[in-house]
């Protein structure tokens, strides 16, 4: 279970708008 | 702002599709896991394009991957 998922995958980061 | 699609994705790099991904996914996630949902986003982006393409328009499958990718983050910090 869990096949390519990586714990220690960056963390996402939003992007400011504008 | 209509659905993304695989054409709209096919114009940028590859850098940019992880972006243009990961801002749709984002808020989906956030609102199945709150706590988590930059972490799991990030797990998440890891995936194929087109798996992540399907997510989207899937929330059944959506809520299935962050499912998983929760269970992963448990066993990860429980061994650690």
């Amino acid at each position: 279970k869990g096949a390519g998922l990586n714990p220690n995958a960056k963390v996402w980061q939003e992007i400011p708008q504008g | 702002q209509g659905p993304l699609t695989a054409t709209m994705l096919s114009s940028a790099s590859p850098e940019e599709q992880k972006e243009m991904l990961g801002e749709r996914l984002f808020p989906l996630v956030r609102s199945i896991q709150p706590t988590k949902a930059s972490k799991i986003t990030g797990m998440l982006l890891e995936l194929d394009n087109s798996e992540l393409l399907h997510m989207l328009e899937s929330p059944e499958s959506l809520r299935s991957m962050v499912d998983e990718a929760i269970g992963v983050l448990q066993a990860h910090q429980a061994e650690e």
